[in-house]
């Protein structure tokens, strides 16, 4: 008897495109490189059936099964980064050293639930 | 209030103490190496699947960090060494810079010797060459007592001075781990002597920073750095397994 939204195509869960330009949050006159990059966020449900296009884990094909039948005691499962690739930043530390760093886990490439 | 202590926890995560701030202002910034700017390029062009960006393939080491430590050291006249002829630099990297859980995997020094003849004579001479030592410094020299007894020899060998510029690298990692002791780093010595030229022609070197004006040789501009590798294991999970 669980009332279920109904889920568009647009708000299943995904990766949406987001932009953070280093300029936004005031770090163009430390970073050297890049001035910004596609960092990319996850949004939207993840709806009871589970498609194979959610990329579901076992965990969240079971929780989407009980939150279907109680869906005030359990929640949906989230929506989460499955896959993620590192960026390079340049910039100059404290005492004008030139820094390369890299750094895992920056660029959001897929989402599931 | 709020966002700068959300913004101290996000530095944190990225493995920075605070928001760097560089000395900008009226100072000119320091160059990008290019060699820095080729690393840089070569990641943002890699595909994610191939690059492991806890391996700095062109050093062969692990590490996500790649420091140019700038040379903060002084130059020397001859009147402290025992050599007036030479020309003494010390050079100091101050290592600091280093977050405690970094592993350091590398430290190179590169010394660069740029050489521009201002007399034609210079150039119809040919290529000159230098005889360069590098001495690590053991502990600080008491004033009035002799420098050579607190410096361990590490490099010598002669450079040939041409208008193009050359340069020495030597792999310092044990000396730079010792360094990041508080209190144990005292630096570099670098020592030029400049080779088959008549010891009448040599001016002694003056106090202070400047040269003399008249040297039989016109000295080359030298550029020291040392590149740190190091690796935060924090950031750097161990490969997954396919």
């Amino acid at each position: 008897s669980a009332i279920h939204l109904p889920v568009t195509p647009s708000n299943v869960c995904k990766a949406r495109r987001l932009y953070i330009d280093f300029k936004d949050v005031g770090w163009q006159d430390w970073i050297i490189a890049p001035q910004g990059y596609m960092a990319n966020y996850c949004h939207g449900e993840c709806p009871f059936p589970l498609s194979e296009s959610l990329n579901g884990t076992n965990h969240a094909i079971l929780q989407t099964l009980v939150h279907s039948l109680d869906p005030h005691g359990t929640p949906q499962p989230c929506c989460v980064p499955i896959r993620l690739s590192p960026i390079s930043m340049l910039y100059y530390d404290n005492n004008d050293n030139v820094v390369l760093r890299h750094y895992q886990d920056m660029v959001v490439d897929e989402c599931g639930c | 209030e709020e966002m700068k202590s959300q913004e101290r926890l996000f530095l944190s995560s990225l493995g920075l103490s605070g928001r760097p701030r560089p000395a900008g202002g009226h100072q000119p910034r320091r160059r990008v190496p290019s060699a820095l700017w080729r690393m840089f390029r070569r990641s943002e062009n890699m595909q994610a699947q191939e690059s492991d960006p806890c391996t700095v393939s062109e050093y062969g080491v692990r590490g996500n960090i790649i420091r140019y430590v700038q040379d903060q050291g002084r130059l020397v006249s001859g009147w402290s060494s025992s050599c007036q002829v030479c020309l003494e630099k010390q050079l100091f990297f101050n290592m600091s810079v280093l977050q405690p859980v970094e592993l350091l995997s590398l430290a190179q020094l590169e010394i660069k010797f740029h050489w521009k003849p201002f007399r034609s004579a210079e150039l119809l001479q040919g290529p000159r060459a230098l005889s360069v030592s590098l001495y690590k410094v053991i502990r600080a020299t008491l004033r009035g007592a002799n420098p050579q007894a607190n410096r361990r020899l590490l490099l010598s060998q002669s450079v040939r001075l041409q208008p193009e510029p050359s340069s020495i690298t030597m792999d310092l990692t044990s000396l730079a781990e010792s360094w990041r002791k508080p209190g144990r780093n005292y630096g570099l010595v670098l020592e030029l002597l400049p080779l088959s030229v008549d010891p009448e022609e040599l001016l002694p070197f003056h106090p202070g920073n400047s040269l003399p004006l008249e040297p039989a040789l016109t000295l080359p501009l030298i550029q020291a750095s040392l590149v740190a590798v190091s690796l935060n294991p924090h950031q750097c999970r161990s490969r997954q397994r396919r």
